[in-house]
């Protein structure tokens, strides 16, 4: 079940410096983890408005904390997936997918709007 | 469905008329203008068989309500492009009009004859950002055009119930739009 589906396998094979192997790291990491590259997946998250900036040094560490675990549950609220607070197998699946550039809450971190009003 | 903040539209005079154009300057060379017009075209075309907004394309670059065009990297507006996949497009929420395509990907409007893995689907990704250039932010509902991700080589360009019913909020139904039952089974899919 852990291997990649086929669209995952595509952009493994066109990003070779990004492969599936070297993402798999993340894979079920949870809250208390520290994973080597986890401050790339907290600057992926910031883009599409679920982390702010950090206050500290203005740069991301590769630790799990509280602060990314909400932000990851609302990722995945928002994108479909089951909350589970981990990088299972499904979310890591989205995170690789190629998106739209337009923030998931506009005005994080983007200059499209300040928030969005869901209904 | 979800709006951008404070709900942003386009305001008009009834009957409402958007025009758009490519510019000059910053176009795929790949894929012919007529087939970049035609895709467009559609794409525009499932949004004004929903709502009273008719689009036509413009006679000048500077005048035009929707001004669409290719770029690479940081092109000036804040939201640099990423290159080959990632991030594919963007737009902005009404009535700014500009709508933005990573130069970088290999954009297709015809996947028998553009055989690349990486091939995107420009209809598709025109459809969704439309969605934004007219006021919808992006949905949770998978099967939605106003879902945020698309796979390489996939077409998705039908709106689906939680679009139509967004932006008929956001402007009102098209007269002669219809509803589709088939629009209801998705959005119970979707659900669940």
């Amino acid at each position: 079940s852990d291997y990649p589906d086929s669209s995952t396998q595509l952009i493994v094979d066109v990003l070779p410096n990004n492969t599936w192997h070297s993402l798999m790291r993340f894979l079920d990491a949870g809250k208390g983890n520290r994973v080597d590259g986890m401050a790339e997946l907290k600057r992926y998250f910031r883009r599409f408005g679920y982390l702010s900036v950090p206050l500290e040094n203005n740069s991301f560490n590769d630790f799990f904390d509280d602060e990314f675990e909400a932000a990851l549950r609302s990722y995945q609220k928002n994108l479909g997936l089951s909350e589970t607070g981990k990088l299972d197998h499904d979310t890591m699946t989205v995170i690789v997918s190629p998106r739209c550039g337009v923030s998931d809450f506009p005005g994080a971190g983007g200059n499209h709007a300040l928030k969005t009003t869901r209904h | 469905f979800a709006y951008f903040y404070g709900e942003p539209r386009w305001v008009r005079s009834p009957p409402m008329l958007l025009t758009y154009a490519f510019s000059p300057g910053n176009v795929i060379d790949y894929v012919s203008l007529e087939d970049v017009t035609t895709a467009f075209q559609r794409a525009f075309s499932r949004w004004s068989a929903v709502i009273p907004v008719n689009f036509t394309e413009a006679e000048g670059y500077s005048s035009a309500d929707i001004k669409i065009g290719w770029y690479s990297g940081d092109h000036g507006d804040g939201e640099a492009f990423d290159g080959v996949l990632g991030v594919l497009a963007h737009a902005f929420s009404p009535e700014n009009g500009r709508f933005h395509l990573d130069a970088a990907e290999r954009w297709a409007v015809d996947f028998t004859a553009e055989k690349s893995k990486v091939a995107v689907d420009l209809e598709s990704v025109a459809t969704h950002e439309i969605g934004h250039v007219l006021g919808l932010a992006h949905s949770t509902v998978k099967e939605a055009i106003m879902y945020p991700s698309l796979s390489p080589r996939t077409k998705k360009v039908d709106l689906r119930r939680d679009d139509v019913v967004g932006i008929q909020a956001l402007y009102g139904s098209n007269p002669n739009y219809r509803y589709n039952a088939r629009l209801e089974s998705d959005m119970s899919s979707g659900r669940g």
